[in-house]
């Protein structure tokens, strides 16, 4: 489906993607992934128990600071970057605050809403 | 249909809440829901409990045994109207406040139910279909791939590919037509998403993501709620 997705986008939209440069701050030794984590512990209030428990925090958000990237190219119509989740990896995101059970369906017997009309 | 809807302009929409570390967005999607209705019932916009839902609704699926409505572990809004329709309604936020865990017992008072639901139902996979049932009914339960919500700041969300697995629940409140994609050169319509992440996550604690294709699975589970009016304080 995901490829289906990709497909159809391209037949329906002729995507130009952006080739322009400048905007790496991880490479500006001043603006680097320590600023940006500094910058986020402030704003979200976050501190780590132990020496051992803030570096590993900090090779997340590293990581995190690229998906937000990565993000950002398959998504530039939106404004990815750091969140209060940056410090949490893919799978405690989903374990701690994502709580849809995924193996449901929606029962057969559900009702359905009548059919409304849309064109006036 | 008209082009773009908001039902926080009209004032059924209740203040940004926050999950905190568990697993609950389905209580908030649900209550989200029915204090919508519950507005379009009786005029009155009260804020419901999630923690009545967290602590007391253990509701299962009969197609798929062992899978009921679990607190911080997650659940199903379905399940939760199926819930809320059987014991009688859901009490006010105040009475019965939201703590971020599923370790209490049931606090659940009868006597002080604010908003019941008198039906609800699944609306069918097809976009008209539902902006007429959120323009007519009020916000819709809905399900989403969170995946693009951990990095998500800002904007018309519309990702080239995104998983249609459904891991989040959240309420839709309405939508718009003009959010400007830079690099499709074009505007494109979108949905108003309401989050329970707080007011510091996305847009004030909102999510836009664009409309006309399932995006991110958004129209594969929406539900529809009408409340009744109660007496009860």
């Amino acid at each position: 489906s995901l490829e289906e997705n990709s497909v159809l986008s391209a037949k329906s939209e002729p995507l130009i993607r952006q080739v322009v440069g400048g905007a790496d701050n991880l490479n500006d030794p001043r603006l680097g992934a320590e600023h940006h984590f500094e910058l986020f512990k402030r704003r979200f209030g976050k501190s780590y128990k132990s020496q051992e428990e803030h570096d590993h925090r900090f090779k997340v958000f590293r990581a995190n600071l690229r998906r937000a990237r990565r993000h950002q190219s398959l998504d530039p119509s939106a404004t990815h970057g750091v969140t209060q989740f940056s410090d949490l990896t893919p799978a405690e995101f989903r374990r701690t605050f994502l709580g849809l059970r995924s193996r449901l369906r929606l029962p057969s017997d559900a009702n359905k809403a009548p059919i409304l009309p849309t064109d006036s | 249909l008209p082009t773009d809807f908001d039902w926080r302009d009209r004032g059924a929409v209740a203040a940004v809440k926050n999950q905190g570390a568990c697993g609950s967005c389905w209580s908030f999607s649900t209550t989200g829901a029915l204090e919508g209705a519950n507005f379009l019932a009786t005029g009155k916009l009260v804020s419901l409990s999630e923690q009545q839902l967290v602590d007391c609704d253990h509701e299962c699926d009969p197609e798929e045994p062992g899978s009921c409505d679990s607190g911080c572990n997650g659940g199903l809004m379905n399940s939760a109207f199926e819930y809320t329709l059987k014991a009688g309604g859901l009490m006010r936020e105040e009475d019965y406040p939201y703590t971020g865990t599923d370790r209490g017992t049931c606090k659940f008072d009868k006597s002080k139910i604010v908003a019941s639901v008198a039906n609800f139902s699944v609306v069918s996979l097809d976009e008209e279909q539902i902006a007429a049932n959120v323009v007519k009914n009020g916000p819709l339960a809905v399900a989403i791939n969170a995946v693009f919500m951990q990095t998500y700041v800002g904007g018309v969300s519309c990702p080239y590919i995104c998983s249609k697995r459904l891991d989040h629940g959240v309420l839709l409140v309405g939508y718009g037509s003009a959010g400007y994609a830079p690099i499709r050169m074009k505007e494109k319509s979108y949905w108003i998403i309401k989050n329970s992440w707080g007011e510091n996550w996305g847009e004030n604690g909102y999510y836009k993501i664009c409309r006309g294709r399932n995006i991110c699975g958004v129209d594969s589970m929406v539900s529809t709620v009408a409340a009744v009016q109660t007496t009860s304080q």
